[in-house]
């Protein structure tokens, strides 16, 4: 363990928190993508696979039942909780995410690790998160103002991967034998669709204006 | 050998 990373799950960790916060004092998730929420529970549900037949740390463990815990959670607040559900974005959210999941296997059959059941279903939880993240942004981008809890969530969410980018670089220096070039590539990937948010997330700060997505 | 591929990370 590192301070990047530790930082990097910290900051995934306060992006969950606040995206509960949100809809938990607000009792409403407009502006949250019930889409990316489906898919960072396939994510998280997909890569932790080991979570019962490997153990690393018990800080390890705990995380993985907080993200699963979470993720599950939030799916559940906006598809049934009776006040909740009614301010979702139903008409807004309508990324067709089912073929970012068709994909992200599609690939994970081809580029993998090793061809075994948990290698696969890794490589395909770690190609999802790097695109899980499109049906939030195109929201954003369609609901025009976004409100500061919304900008704050896709703001951790997407920087909790730019410090595992300085956690692999780290790594990678420091222990010989470390080679991950499938996390590396799709973290790359996955911050870069940020890009443009937290550029409009800046610019919001610095002028103290509310943050607007251009349509 | 190859090392023991471990998915100790999130």
């Amino acid at each position: 363990m590192n301070i990047f990373r530790f930082s990097g799950d910290m900051t995934h960790l306060i992006s969950i928190l606040v995206l509960l916060l949100k809809i938990y004092a607000t009792k409403s998730c407009s502006g949250i993508s019930l889409k990316t929420q489906e898919l960072y529970a396939l994510v998280f549900l997909t890569r932790y696979l080991n979570l019962f037949t490997e153990f690393f740390s018990v800080y390890n463990t705990v995380m993985k039942l907080v993200f699963i815990g979470s993720s599950l959670v939030i799916v559940w607040y906006m598809r049934m909780h009776r006040v909740v559900k009614l301010s979702y974005d139903k008409e807004l959210d309508t990324f067709r995410h089912y073929f970012l999941v068709v994909a992200s296997f599609v690939l994970a059959l081809l580029v993998h690790e090793k061809f075994t059941f948990q290698e696969i279903f890794w490589a395909f939880s770690i190609y999802l998160e790097a695109i899980a993240i499109l049906p939030q942004l195109v929201l954003l981008q369609r609901s025009g103002n976004v409100d500061n809890l919304t900008g704050q969530y896709v703001f951790f969410l997407g920087s909790y991967r730019a410090f595992y980018i300085l956690n692999w670089i780290y790594r990678y220096f420091t222990e010989n034998h470390f080679a991950r070039l499938i996390s590396c590539i799709s973290g790359l990937v996955q911050t870069a669709l940020y890009a443009d948010f937290f550029y409009y997330y800046f610019i919001s700060w610095k002028n103290n204006k509310k943050l607007q997505l251009p349509a | 050998l190859r090392e023991e591929k471990v998915h100790d990370e999130l």
